[in-house]
């Protein structure tokens, strides 16, 4: 049981470090923080990273956008440990300054080679990236309605 | 495997059977603040039994029902649909009605194929298609925030679960 | 001293409702959860709000976007019974749509007319409705510059 | 009255004095994530004393530092000056120093028209001109996320402070 935590541990890391590195131009690993006698029930887990090439640093003294890329990274190297046939993201993109929000977004249409994505967001390079957008509004007093898909 | 198509019926901000067909690859959902996005992520969560009643914004699950119910027999209730395209070209349906009596007591059924089934029979399937209760498939708005001002201990917790 | 909190109250609960009309379109008030005693000191303070002809919903069920305009009227209400030579804002925008941001900008910028506001944001509205803008950047390895000043 | 100039040495992301002329009205402040935004209002409250370290994203005041000090005296120190332009058109100044010896003992030290004061006096004069410590006139990145999720006491308890 023991040995199964590490394996996943182990290749949630790996992609982390690989994700990281590309959505960020940094690097970043995940650290277990355990006492001596191997106790995991215990252990802490920290995203230590340092966004390009600043010095490493805890999560909480980050700007808001570089928080946002690093939970981000975590998120996406849990999903990559299990992948699922489908995604849905909600509003991922908000800390994140236009070219972030480029780089996720091209991120994402690479993955939808293999999986789908349903990503709903307000942010004009991520609707770019897409192969097409779904519509919603809700007029006064009226129920919501999705409209047109444009491609 | 791709979700094909979602009805949603009553759910939330939604009115009688909306029908929103989806393709593979990369959709974008996009509009107006409070005008239901997020609520089409909900419904998705609601059929497939993926989160609690406060996973969905909802006090109790009877607050799903959308609020404008008068269907003259003084209970309202709400139907949500998922339709998988599977990778043999078949299609592959779970659905969810929620009823609830005038009382305010309520009840949630589950159907796979329209064929009634439990909540842990649905889930035993959705693991066939790799899609996981604990998993993290489905990103909902906040969540980016909270895997933020976790403690160390609940962020490796994560990794118990997928294990 | 029960007597200075409701005229508190009662003031940052009129400006709130002035406020969440005008960011929102929509009608809002603070509401006061006491118990029959009359005892503040255990009381509660709730938002309640319906945006845009919507029912009166808990801050909870709400949209993204409404809970943070919801939140930003009860800080503005908050400001606007003490009010300051100078205010500093932190993307409060981050989760507007593009319209609510043109209504919060719109409203920045008719209140800049009696106090200064320094406004870190992302989004083009707010840009476009200020008077000038401070560029803010870090190249790599290097300190932050801050760069010129347009009108 | 407005705050007229930002004089930072040596504070988090800035390095040795950066000068940041402010004119009355409304002003925005824009760039790239990371690049420095959210430390120029750190530097506002450094200053004038409204926050604690945790408030400025600091586990301690020494975090403060710019991390490539290396002045050779083996000690570190950062230094923000705000001028204000005064109604009557005079301007009015206030600094704070920080100093980390090499064992990491540090002092902190306030000034107002380049005189040495205590924090309670900087407070007494801040009060005159209307910005008070527990306002709300400097509104951080997730201030608004915090409002939202705090309970309902929490919220009363900010009229509290205020009244
Ligand atoms: N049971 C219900 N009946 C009717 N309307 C409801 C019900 N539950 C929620 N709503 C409405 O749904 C709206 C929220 O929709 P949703 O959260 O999907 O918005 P959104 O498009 O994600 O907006 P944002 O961009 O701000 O996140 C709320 O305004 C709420 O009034
Ligand atoms: N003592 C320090 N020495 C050097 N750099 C520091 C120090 N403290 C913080 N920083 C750097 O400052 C950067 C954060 O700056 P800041 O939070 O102002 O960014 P921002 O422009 O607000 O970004 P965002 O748009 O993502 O919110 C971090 O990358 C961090 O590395
Ligand atoms: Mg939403
Ligand atoms: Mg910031």
């Amino acid at each position: 049981r023991l040995e199964a935590f590490h394996e996943a541990f182990d290749a949630v890391n790996e992609n982390f470090q690989t994700i990281f590195a590309t959505l960020s131009d940094g690097d970043g690993y995940l650290q277990l923080d355990k006492s001596e006698d191997d106790d995991i029930s215990n252990a802490s887990l920290n995203l230590i990273a340092h966004p390009k090439g600043k010095p490493v640093q805890r999560l909480h003294s980050m700007s808001g956008g570089e928080k946002s890329l690093t939970a981000l990274s975590f998120i996406f190297a849990l999903q990559r440990y299990r992948p699922s046939p489908f995604y849905a993201f909600d509003e991922v993109d908000m800390f994140l300054d236009g070219a972030n929000v480029q780089r996720l977004a091209t991120m994402i249409k690479q993955q939808a080679e293999q999986a789908q994505f349903i990503v709903v967001s307000l942010r004009r390079p991520m609707i770019e990236a897409a192969a097409r957008t779904i519509g919603v509004t809700q007029a006064r007093g009226a129920y919501t309605q999705v409209l047109g898909i444009q491609l | 495997v791709h979700v094909k198509r979602l009805e949603l019926s009553r759910f939330k901000s939604f009115g009688q059977t909306t029908k929103i067909p989806l393709l593979p690859g990369f959709t974008v959902v996009s509009g107006p603040n409070g005008s239901g996005k997020s609520n089409i992520l909900d419904a998705l969560l609601f059929a497939l039994g993926l989160a609690s009643s406060r996973g969905m914004r909802a006090e109790r699950l009877p607050d799903l029902v959308n609020h404008n119910q008068s269907n003259g027999k003084g209970s309202a209730e709400t139907t949500v649909k998922v339709t998988f395209a599977l990778d043999d070209e078949t299609e592959w349906s779970v659905a969810r009605r929620l009823r609830v009596t005038q009382e305010g007591k309520y009840a949630s059924t589950f159907y796979i194929n329209d064929e009634t089934c439990t909540q842990s029979q649905l889930h035993e399937q959705l693991r066939q298609l790799r899609i996981y209760p604990e998993g993290y498939n489905v990103v909902l708005q906040g969540d980016v925030t909270r895997i933020i001002s976790m403690n160390g201990r609940e962020r490796r917790e994560i990794i118990d679960e997928l294990a």
